[in-house]
């Protein structure tokens, strides 16, 4: 999926 | 980054060091549920594995790191330093029927068939019940203390800050998580009955009592 890669949350 | 997310950052450092601070000084954990606790270690240990492999900002690791370590400390405390004043018979919540759940939701719904990806919505999942052993155990005493309920407040408020912060970014950077989201909502609503006793009588000088 697209949100796989950006995991810039905490 | 944006308002909403870094007020939420800062509300669940503070919540995680208020509860840390009255353990330490109070030198007691009555009133804390060990096995919520438990929980948010095994939330951060299975969200944060990607702290060395893959490096978003100075702020992001640091936060990953502090988040980790407080809340090991917690359960260390808790459950080795003041074991003695461990309220074993209140916190009765049976986790496992939180775990082996999310687990297997964890496996079923997510973005990536991935071992990375499956642990971080096991972490989402996990993060949005954890907190269901406290209220269970305040539900079963029929009260908390003052630094209890103001850990707890803001503990469910920095979830409800991150709603806002993914409002902000599905506008204005057409970012959106439906499994962040989702977890979230359900995870903020769990503290609904709380904030409501919160701000009718904690904030008014009162002691947080469930109605018997």
């Amino acid at each position: 999926g697209d949100n796989a890669q950006s995991k810039d949350e905490l | 980054m944006n308002i909403f997310r870094l007020v939420g950052d800062l509300s669940h450092l503070l919540a995680i060091f208020v509860l840390l601070l009255k353990i330490w000084k109070s030198r007691s954990c009555a009133g804390v549920s060990g096995k919520s606790q438990i929980l948010f270690a095994l939330v951060f240990i299975t969200r944060y594995l990607d702290l060395f492999t893959n490096f978003i900002s100075v702020y992001n690791s640091l936060m990953k790191v502090i988040f980790i370590a407080s809340t090991v400390a917690t359960v260390y405390l808790m459950y080795i330093k003041f074991k003695a004043t461990y309220d074993s018979n209140h916190d009765t919540f049976r986790i496992e029927f939180l775990v082996v759940p999310v687990g297997g939701l964890a496996f079923l719904v997510n973005h990536d068939f991935t071992p990375l990806e499956i642990l971080w919505t096991f972490s989402i999942y996990l993060e949005s019940v954890a907190i269901l052993p406290q209220l269970f155990m305040i539900s079963k005493t029929g009260e908390a203390e003052t630094i209890t309920s103001h850990y707890l407040f803001a503990l469910g408020s920095y979830r409800a800050l991150y709603l806002l912060n993914w409002i902000y970014r599905y506008y204005f950077e057409g970012y959106f998580d439906l499994i962040a989201v989702v977890a979230g909502c359900v995870q903020t609503i769990l503290y609904c009955d709380f904030f409501y006793l919160y701000i009718t009588k904690v904030m008014w000088g009162k002691k947080l009592s469930l109605p018997a």
